[in-house]
């Protein structure tokens, strides 16, 4: 089972036509093996995009030094994947 | 459960769990529901359809599907709920009751279901069907990028590593291609509304161009109704508008070939939330999430009825 331990999703948004085409072009980048989980649309709509963890430093120099602003959305997917987890196994042992 | 009414609707279920909800539904209710299987996906899993009439020979009908994009659970949760709600309501909401005195409604609750399956066995993550890509290690076409409506432009890749790779051909997936003759077959189909999540909005044709449709100011119309319906219940905001001036341009699109085939009121959702949690909504937002939804199904779905083409 792949498990995305220390996987984080940043929220980036786009501030001008540069950075817009420069975040278009991160889905080709597949060095960084980005999941794009909102796609970019236009200026000022947030793109969020899922980073595993061993490209997530580098991921976050390559904006950095491209000036792009980023949020972190999600910490650690693994954490809400296992709270997701507990969840189903719980109320799947209730029901039993 | 023995029962649908013992079914947990407040939290997410494997494929197993939804197969045995469906068939429960139909044996309770055998004057209003039936389960059609219009195919079978790459491994062999069944594409079950829910038809929910009263009825009469090729009655007017209404198209409802939920997960074909694998990860997105709350839109099979609330594809369960809906089913529910509709045999709950018949005969008791005097406009839901109106609508199935007088059209079919069919429900395909588990779009993609070797996707779904392997989101509960390897990759809570996965998006595409699981089909491999003769002449490539990876796995998987987009099902919302595979129909044949600008199939292959922009706002789809070519490459089958992508999550957005539009397929070999259009209608290349078996999950695709089952619907497409099944509304070819059906031929009286007057809406079609495909559920994804997220982001909240809630769209119309076109995605692969910037032409409008010549229905576009109806359909404007409709969706605002629709999404202020929605929003009365829990304040929820959505935006709304054709797929390529509301999210982005994605080409081979569900609902743009719908359009294409005539069926006017082609509507898809994007469920919540807008970026808190994404595809990973805690199970206690599924009832409320469907609960919302459902006023703005049943506004297209009325304003549907009421208005025959």
């Amino acid at each position: 089972k792949e498990t995305f331990e220390g996987h984080q999703v940043l929220r980036i948004i786009p501030k001008n036509d540069i950075q817009l085409s420069l975040i278009k072009d991160l889905e080709k980048m597949i060095e960084f093996e980005l999941d794009i989980w909102m796609r970019v649309t236009n200026i000022f709509s947030p793109v969020d995009v899922r980073v595993p963890s061993h490209t997530l430093q580098s991921f976050k120099s390559y904006l950095e030094n491209l000036n792009i602003e980023y949020a972190t959305m999600i910490e650690n997917l693994q954490a809400i994947l296992d709270e997701e987890q507990e969840e189903m196994d719980s109320a799947a042992r209730v029901a039993q | 459960p023995k029962h649908t009414d013992s079914f947990d609707y407040t939290r997410y279920h494997p494929i197993n769990e939804i197969y045995s909800f469906q068939n429960m539904l139909v044996a309770e209710n055998p004057n209003l529901v039936s389960k059609i299987v219009i195919g079978q996906s790459y491994e062999g899993r069944p594409l079950n359809v829910l038809k929910f009439s009263t009825g009469g020979t090729n009655h007017p009908a209404i198209w409802i599907d939920t997960g074909i994009h694998s990860r997105e659970w709350v839109t099979q949760a609330s594809g369960i709920w809906f089913a529910k709600k509709i045999v709950k309501e018949y005969g008791r909401d005097p406009a839901l009751t109106a609508i199935l005195n007088n059209m079919d409604i069919f429900l395909e609750i588990v779009t993609n279901p070797d996707g779904y399956y392997y989101t509960h066995t390897s990759n809570r993550m996965w998006r595409k069907t699981r089909k491999p890509n003769s002449g490539s290690s990876c796995i998987g076409v987009d099902p919302n990028r595979n129909w044949d409506a600008g199939f292959g432009g922009p706002g789809a890749s070519s490459y089958p590593c992508s999550e957005t790779y539009c397929g070999p051909r259009a209608h290349s997936e078996s999950e695709v291609k089952s619907i497409v003759d099944f509304v070819k077959s059906h031929g009286n189909i007057k809406a079609f509304i495909s559920i994804h999540s997220y982001s909240q909005m809630l769209m119309y044709p076109y995605g692969y161009t910037r032409t409008p449709v010549k229905d576009q100011a109806e359909l404007h119309q409709l969706a605002q109704k629709a999404i202020t319906d929605l929003a009365s219940l829990y304040g929820t905001r959505y935006r709304y508008g054709s797929i390529i001036n509301t999210i982005y341009q994605a080409s081979g699109g569900t609902i743009d070939w719908t359009y294409n085939q005539g069926v006017k009121y082609s509507y898809t959702f994007e469920l919540r939330d807008t970026g808190r949690y994404g595809f990973l909504l805690p199970a206690n937002q599924i009832v409320p999430t469907a609960e919302e939804t459902w006023l703005a199904l049943m506004a297209i779905m009325d304003h549907t009825y009421k208005n025959p083409y």
